[in-house]
């Protein structure tokens, strides 16, 4: 949890498919 | 596992297609430029191109097979290596320039405006001259970048967990298909054995050097912000405080 928690939009952006494009 | 199986042709060609697209800074460039506005545009498009190296990552084949945890870490430790490889790459037929983006070029003698910046554009220029003499080809340069990826985090401690151990194992089977691709695509450039097994070890000592040059950055960046000269947010500063907190 801690490491999610530390590297939240790494971890989301990790975990998702959401285009890279449109979160950025 | 699919990517013990694929052949290094297959593996390039995967990872040719996982290029990321070109980025733009698209910003109005007030030049001469001060110190803030120069940290400010390098640190604008770092957080840009980081959104867009997460998503090239997971296209490498294997990569999103690891564990979570180990694909945090690989990132973490490896991206500003990965930025400053892609930076040379697009600098490689522009000598003593730096094209950060095709919207943002800069010369050596620009960096003066920040202190500590000149030494690191410098090294960065080193690096891009030699990879200019290799005559680096764009399929060495997608698996030198994969390489830098798949080897930035070498872990000290043993696996505890068995989803620790099998992705350490991955781990070490998507190294050998990477190096298995850097190998094949040498060997298509009509080089002796021996040029071969040269030209090997030369790309592969770069790496060393892009490693310091990136601490060095990394080193910088992180003062730059201390002193308040650059405001870091978003997914670089969450990059930044993990690597120096690791670092500490």
């Amino acid at each position: 949890t801690s490491l999610k928690e530390k590297h939240k939009i790494l971890h989301q952006l990790l975990q998702n498919s959401t285009s890279p494009v449109d979160l950025a | 596992n699919h990517q013990s199986t694929m052949s290094p042709e297959e593996f390039i060609s995967r990872i040719m297609e996982a290029e990321p697209p070109e980025i733009y800074l698209m910003e109005d460039l007030k030049k001469p430029f001060t110190e803030a506005s120069m940290m400010m545009s390098l640190t604008n498009l770092a957080d840009k191109e980081l959104v867009l190296m997460i998503s090239w990552a997971k296209k490498i084949p294997g990569f999103v097979e690891l564990s979570l945890a180990d694909q945090i870490h690989l990132l973490k430790c490896c991206w500003l290596e990965i930025l400053m490889l892609g930076l040379m790459w697009r600098s490689v037929d522009h000598p003593g320039k730096l094209i950060f983006s095709p919207d943002f070029k800069l010369s050596r003698e620009e960096g003066q405006c920040v202190e500590g910046i000149m030494e690191i554009f410098d090294m960065l220029l080193a690096a891009t001259s030699r990879f200019r003499e290799l005559k680096l080809q764009r399929e060495e340069y997608v698996c030198l970048k994969a390489m830098i990826l798949l080897n930035s985090n070498l872990s000290t401690s043993s696996p505890q967990t068995t989803e620790e151990l099998e992705s350490r194992n991955k781990l070490l089977r998507l190294l050998d298909s990477v190096i298995d691709a850097l190998v094949w695509a040498i060997s298509k450039l009509g080089l002796s054995t021996q040029q071969q097994t040269l030209r090997l070890g030369h790309l592969a000592m770069l790496l060393s050097h892009i490693r310091h040059v990136s601490n060095k950055g990394m080193d910088h960046l992180s003062n730059m912000k201390r002193k308040n000269v650059v405001l870091v947010y978003n997914l670089l500063l969450e990059m930044l405080d993990a690597n120096t907190s690791s670092s500490s």
